[in-house]
């Protein structure tokens, strides 16, 4: 059987005229990155939910994109993330939603749908879960950015909850 | 937000879907990524499926699941679908944003109705594909 993966990394109003050639050298790094993560993992006949999972890890794990280190601050200033997985054989399926201090949110969301009797945990209850099956415990100090926070004042100031700055060519990418 | 689609040397999907929200959010506002069915879907020999845009549009119109009972029951291609559900039901809804589906055979799909949406993809033969902007 031939194998295959596609990835994202959010959608919505990227404007050109304020992409740099570095920022934009960064974030297409990123994305190889990421695809061919999965991609190993397929080639050494890996599953298609590890390999979604490694994928989205490294995406997690980069500052560039909404999601893991890279996630936007709510109104309280801390990160709030969700994450859901599933798989076609079976149909079977993992989420979490409102966590504040797991590092990598989609292997917990795969940790849910393996090891748990559950499809969807949220909040305080998903990380209980998650340090019960070894998740480290992750401070806010560690998905913070300067971007993030600069974007974050700037929505307050004006009583917005949408991304309406465009201080970074992707600032209006929707989460 | 990020996500994630393949297909295994096994015919087996799978789809995954990661984000920080919006932000300023309040409320406990969830938004379609953790939500089997709006924002992330996986059936064998039908599609997997990963969404991001405006979350609450993809919530209303359960894109994901959607979609695979578009390819399921009308016998649409992955496609088909695809662009029937973001550049039409979503679209006219005033909902922005983009999906990345992967078909049976292990084609990838990319749709969206923004200016663009941050994707890469290898396909069957091994070919590596980066994009940004939708055209």
């Amino acid at each position: 059987m031939p194998f295959s993966i596609a990835i994202h990394g959010g959608a919505g109003t990227i404007l050109r005229e304020q992409m740099t050639p570095e920022l934009q050298r960064e974030i297409e790094a990123a994305l190889e990155k990421s695809v061919r993560a999965g991609q190993d993992i397929l080639s050494s006949g890996g599953s298609a939910v590890d390999a979604v999972t490694a994928a989205v890890k490294v995406l997690e794990d980069s500052p560039h994109f909404n999601a893991g280190r890279g996630s936007v601050l709510t109104h309280r200033e801390m990160v709030e993330m969700d994450a859901s997985i599933m798989s076609g054989k079976g149909k079977n399926a993992g989420a979490i939603a409102g966590v504040k201090h797991i590092r990598n949110p989609i292997e917990l969301a795969k940790a849910v749908m393996e090891d748990s009797e559950h499809v969807f945990l949220i909040g305080e209850g998903a990380e209980s879960f998650a340090f019960e099956h070894d998740f480290l415990y992750t401070e806010q100090d560690y998905f913070y950015t300067d971007r993030r926070y600069d974007q974050l004042q700037s929505m307050k100031e004006k009583g917005l909850f949408a991304l309406s700055e465009f201080r970074y060519p992707d600032d209006n990418k929707y989460g | 937000t990020v996500g994630a689609v393949a297909l295994d040397q096994y015919g087996d999907l799978a789809a995954a879907t990661s984000t920080g929200g919006i932000t300023n959010k309040q409320y406990g506002r969830v938004g379609d990524s953790a939500v089997i069915g709006a924002g992330t879907w996986a059936e064998n020999q039908v599609v997997a499926v990963s969404t991001t845009g405006m979350g609450e549009y993809f919530l209303q119109e359960n894109v994901a699941a959607d979609l695979a009972a578009r390819v399921r029951y009308l016998n649409e291609t992955v496609g088909q679908a695809a662009d029937h559900i973001i550049q039409g039901e979503l679209k006219d809804r005033g909902g922005e944003g983009g999906l990345i589906a992967m078909d049976k055979s292990g084609n990838a799909y990319f749709a969206m109705n923004s200016s663009g949406m941050y994707r890469a993809s290898i396909d069957p033969r091994g070919k590596c594909k980066i994009r940004i902007y939708a055209d």
